[in-house]
């Protein structure tokens, strides 16, 4: 998504 | 991505892969709960529910699908394949798993970074990963002795959150605004839930004898 929280993390 | 984050990454894979070997080796499943397995892909699919709408990176989308596709067949290994399912401890596998999904789906309504359908699943996965390994633990005591390789599964699978933590601190520290308290706060009381289990799997290692939990 496009804020900064990203969840990049599995 | 830092080392700690991607050691846990490998350690928790490499968890499944001794998961898959014992069932596969032994052809069986005596000593695992099904109903963490289940919770497990529980886990999975409410976590990575944006597996077709967000593209992370090659690795990240490769990962998740290896854990939903690994806890699926796990679970589908226990409950149709019919030497496994022979072997499942039905009578020792006997936590109230459902209470903790309504449980962690309860606080994820509460407590979550956003209220959007996707943070909510999100956050309900965080906190039933945290209690997921309750009924695998509540079977190793039941059921005495450990066989080695799911005495490895139970390790790995609690080390992994270990080194998740680690890749927390390393992250708030070189990351300005890194904040992820949810995930935290969870993967301290996931990983402090094993402390237990870490210190009788110490004992073990270090008297080199049969892993065994105190009933």
């Amino acid at each position: 998504n496009d804020d900064g929280d990203v969840k990049d993390e599995l | 991505m830092n080392i700690f984050r991607l050691a846990g990454d490998m350690t928790h894979l490499l968890s499944i892969l001794v998961l898959l070997l014992k069932i596969y080796a032994t052809k069986s499943c005596s000593g695992v709960s099904r109903k963490t397995q289940e919770l497990y892909a529980i886990v999975f699919l409410a976590r990575y529910l944006d597996l077709f709408t967000d593209f992370i990176s090659v690795y990240n989308t490769f990962m998740k699908i290896v854990f939903i596709a690994s806890s699926l067949a796990i679970v589908w290994c226990i409950r149709v394949h019919p030497m496994v399912k022979r072997s499942y401890d039905k009578d020792l596998d006997t936590f109230r798993h459902y209470l903790l999904v309504a449980a962690s789906f309860l606080l994820a309504l509460f407590l979550h970074e956003k209220f959007t359908f996707l943070e909510i699943f999100w956050a309900f996965s965080i906190y039933l990963e945290a209690v997921a390994i309750l009924p695998q633990l509540v079977l190793l005591q039941r059921s005495g002795n450990v066989d080695n390789l799911t005495g490895q599964y139970v390790f790995f699978l609690g080390a992994y959150r270990g080194l998740y933590i680690l890749n927390w601190i390393y992250r708030y520290l070189t990351e300005p605004r890194f904040t992820r308290w949810i995930a935290c706060v969870s993967g301290v009381v996931q990983t402090a839930l094993y402390a237990d289990f870490f210190y009788y799997y110490f004992i073990s290692w270090k008297n080199n004898s049969k892993l065994k939990l105190p009933a």
